[in-house]
């Protein structure tokens, strides 16, 4: 059992260790603290301020505590956001890959659906304008991690054989 | 050392892949 935790929480894992790279102001320690959203809009909003701007970064709620609606409203933005950065810079069609599903995740902090979020953040920085800075980035963590972050990143190819 | 050439070996998939992607064009699929 506690192997099949292993397995579920180990993508989730190595990418909070990459996300921390990023050096939000929000916490971005545990996946509790993911699950409002708002430290990953500040990530977002680093790998392209264009996109990512500070008109949508100021609509992400900043104080959501524990109230998962509100936690809920902030991802959906980010997903949202994150789905058309793939369809209108990137290019790149996603619609094969598995869908987080953001209610687990503000409800129940669930690390499966975080992980597929985070994974999706992951195939942005790894694609944008400054892609290089952020690989290298990658190149200096734990050997362990980029193997995860390298897994993902190649489940993210494989989707996009359209 | 098998395991010392096991993590050589290992250091070198990973390298090759983000050197790679480093090269790859900016936004272009895959």
């Amino acid at each position: 059992m506690e192997q099949m935790d292993d397995v579920k929480t180990v993508l989730v894992e190595s990418l909070i260790v990459w996300l921390q790279t990023f050096n939000t102001t929000a916490p971005c320690r545990t996946v509790e603290e993911l699950t409002t959203g708002v430290a990953i809009s500040q990530a977002l909003h680093q790998i392209d301020p264009a996109w990512f701007n500070d008109g949508w970064l100021s609509r992400i709620k900043t104080d959501v505590e524990d109230n998962w609606r509100l936690k809920m409203n902030n991802l959906k933005k980010v997903l949202q956001m994150v789905v058309d950065y793939y369809n209108e810079v990137l290019c790149q069609e996603i619609s094969d890959f598995p869908w987080p599903d953001l209610a687990l995740v503000a409800e129940h902090s669930d690390p499966v659906q975080l992980g597929r979020l985070l994974q999706l953040i992951l195939g942005c920085a790894v694609r944008c304008e400054h892609k290089q800075e952020y690989i290298q980035i990658i190149m200096t963590l734990e050997e362990s991690v980029q193997h995860v972050v390298m897994t993902a990143i190649q489940e993210l190819m494989s989707k996009d054989t359209k | 050392d098998p395991n010392m050439k096991a993590g050589a070996a290992n250091e070198g998939v990973l390298a090759n892949f983000f050197n790679s992607l480093l090269s790859k064009k900016t936004g272009s699929p895959g």
